[in-house]
């Protein structure tokens, strides 16, 4: 279960926070992930109670939109962005951290649909446990949620217009020392992996999984949505500490 | 369980932070779990003056009794006027039935009567609870420890660091993030926020 509560001294007109917390949890909160699975209990709470506000300042509304607002508003996605990675990292038995990037040029969700599916693929979260430069599972997880989207018996999520187009597709491993990326996939394509170079980064905490869904082959073009999202991998730790958790 | 942080845990668990003015955080220990002997497992947070409050729930179906009770709350004050959040951990008072309900309830009145709230008015304290599904929650030891968790408020970083490890459960360190910062309108003005969250297993949060 994720429980959070967050408390700030800036004054916020009550009708509004609801929206401020939910623009901010949609990049935070609601972009993790570490089994799967939804809990009955996940809560997230934003008070403020205006305590540090100068009399005669009036409380931030997003019927008003203006530059103190945006502030906070940045503030305040950080914070909870901290928070949530704070939660993966922390996740049962994980040895990893996972950022998952997907670039789209068709919508905002044809990326987020895809990152879930990658960050909630088992087999792919038992493969960077073992670092294993696993791409084609990246691939079946994108695969997958294609798949998904153009089915007829789901059309309530059958918004995409292009599915995934396999090569147009590309993955890379970004190491976390900043060194050049591990091209994995270019266009469909596989590239030569240096399995020595694969290890290396797999052996760093963190890892950052970059897809490119339209990739034109044009470096300079940049895709028009990006979803972010946060995952870990997962070990025999796992299993233990979930067969071991009793009523 | 052992509670101590792993080593490679350590650098995320701050040693000082900025806190938001007229905050007190405190914590208690009831035994919700009764493996717990020693730690912590009652938190509360309370606003010297009321604030306005909003929240977020799970979209499972199945939502626990605080999450429901919780939204209440919040309808009924329309996000204004709240003064607490408690929180208990070991029990997630889920799939809890009535008795669920009372009990959360229960927890808030608590809470409000501390801080000198009727029990007529609407409640002013909100609720969460996590832990093991489908058992009903220890309430005497709960409603026995709020008084405890209200006699350890306080606004430092120690307070709060000790109200993030009471929520944890399979947690290996409490998750504690803090700031200040200035808005463009009144540079001159120093303003704060902290949070603090728990969560290790059964991740996958979508709340609206």
């Amino acid at each position: 279960t994720l429980l959070g509560i967050v408390c700030t001294d800036v004054a916020i007109e009550p009708a509004s926070l609801h929206e401020i917390l939910t623009k901010s949890v949609g990049t935070s909160f609601n972009s993790i992930s570490i089994d799967g699975d939804t809990s009955t209990n996940d809560t997230v709470a934003l008070l403020a109670n205006g305590a540090a506000t100068p009399s005669g300042v009036k409380p931030l509304s997003v019927a008003q939109q203006s530059e103190d607002l945006a502030a906070f508003q940045t503030v305040l996605t950080e914070l909870t962005q901290e928070l949530a990675q704070l939660v993966v990292r922390d996740g049962e038995g994980a040895t990893k951290f996972v950022t998952i990037k997907v670039q789209s040029d068709t919508d905002y969700m044809t990326a987020k649909r895809a990152a879930v599916s990658i960050a909630t693929s088992a087999i792919l979260k038992c493969a960077l446990y073992g670092k294993d430069a696993n791409w084609g599972r990246i691939l079946c997880a994108i695969g997958y949620t294609a798949g998904i989207m153009d089915s007829p018996e789901t059309p309530a999520i059958a918004t995409s217009q292009t599915p995934v187009i396999p090569n147009q597709t590309s993955v890379s491993f970004v190491p976390a020392d900043g060194s050049a990326e591990l091209k994995l996939l270019i266009r469909g394509e596989p590239e030569q992996v240096d399995e020595v170079r694969a290890k290396e980064v797999l052996e760093f905490e963190d890892l950052e999984i970059l897809v490119k869904l339209n990739d034109t082959g044009d470096a300079s073009k940049k895709s028009k949505y990006e979803s972010v999202f946060w995952t870990c991998d997962f070990s025999h730790e796992y299993v233990t500490i979930n067969g071991d958790y009793r009523t | 369980a052992d509670r101590s942080i792993p080593q490679s845990k350590q650098k995320y668990v701050p040693t000082s932070g900025s806190y938001p003015k007229g905050f007190l955080a405190g914590s208690s220990h009831a035994g919700v779990k009764a493996s717990n002997t020693k730690y912590d497992d009652i938190a509360l947070v309370v606003s010297e003056k009321p604030y306005a409050a909003s929240a977020v729930f799970t979209r499972n179906l199945f939502k626990a009794a605080p999450v429901t009770v919780s939204k209440k709350f919040l309808d009924a004050r329309k996000s204004d006027g709240f003064r607490a959040v408690v929180v208990n951990s070991g029990n997630a008072n889920a799939v809890t039935g009535k008795v669920g309900l009372e009990n959360a309830e229960s927890m808030s009145r608590t809470t409000d009567e501390l801080l000198g709230h009727s029990a007529s008015e609407d409640a002013r304290s909100l609720v969460m609870s996590t832990g093991v599904i489908g058992q009903r929650l220890p309430i005497d030891k709960i409603i026995s420890a709020i008084p405890k968790a209200h006699a350890a408020l306080g606004s430092t970083h120690d307070h709060w660091l000790q109200t993030a490890q009471a929520i944890c459960t399979t947690d290996t360190f409490p998750k504690l993030v803090s700031r200040s910062f200035s808005l463009p309108s009144h540079p001159e003005t120093t303003y704060s926020v902290a949070g603090f969250t728990k969560g290790a297993g059964m991740i996958h949060p979508n709340m609206a």
